[in-house]
């Protein structure tokens, strides 16, 4: 319940228009891809941490919080079948409510699986913990 | 081949406040 936290690369982010699907996520996580590749930018070093209340993004290298997404705002998370290395989660932005398209390059696919499950298992708590709450 | 990975988040856009 306290959280997990993981050493990932946040390759990129793509807009896309629906919250779920895997030939969506596919896609995006795609075109992120092709873009990293395009622009040959190094993919920056982020710390992950995963808990029922979301996930917390923190720069590696200035230990600076990057983004503090709420789990109600997350849609969706997956591990790309084609770029097994590759973690993805589909959250709501607050300000303009556009559906974003988050991935991370993950030093194996052990690690991008371990990412995926456990975000999956704080979707699991979150949603108890809001059963009991309403 | 390995199939995907997915979750759906049940509780996407609930929010106990309101």
């Amino acid at each position: 319940v306290e959280g997990m936290t993981f050493n990932l690369r946040h390759l990129g982010m793509t807009l896309v228009d629906q919250p779920k699907g895997e030939e969506l996520s596919a896609a995006a996580v795609k075109r992120i891809v092709a873009t990293a590749k395009a622009i040959g930018k190094k993919p920056k070093k982020v710390t992950l941490k995963v808990s029922p209340r979301g996930i917390v993004l923190y720069d590696r290298l200035t230990n600076k919080l990057l983004e503090n997404v709420s789990i109600y705002r997350i849609s969706y998370c997956t591990v790309d079948k084609q770029h097994d290395k590759m973690f993805a989660y589909i959250a709501q932005n607050t300000l303009n409510g556009t559906l974003e398209c988050h991935a991370y390059l993950c030093s194996k696919r052990k690690v991008a699986q371990a990412v995926a499950l456990t975000v999956a298992q704080a979707f699991t708590v979150a949603f108890e913990l809001w059963q009991v709450a309403k | 081949n390995t199939n995907t990975i997915h979750f759906d988040n049940p509780v996407y856009q609930k929010t106990t406040e309101d």
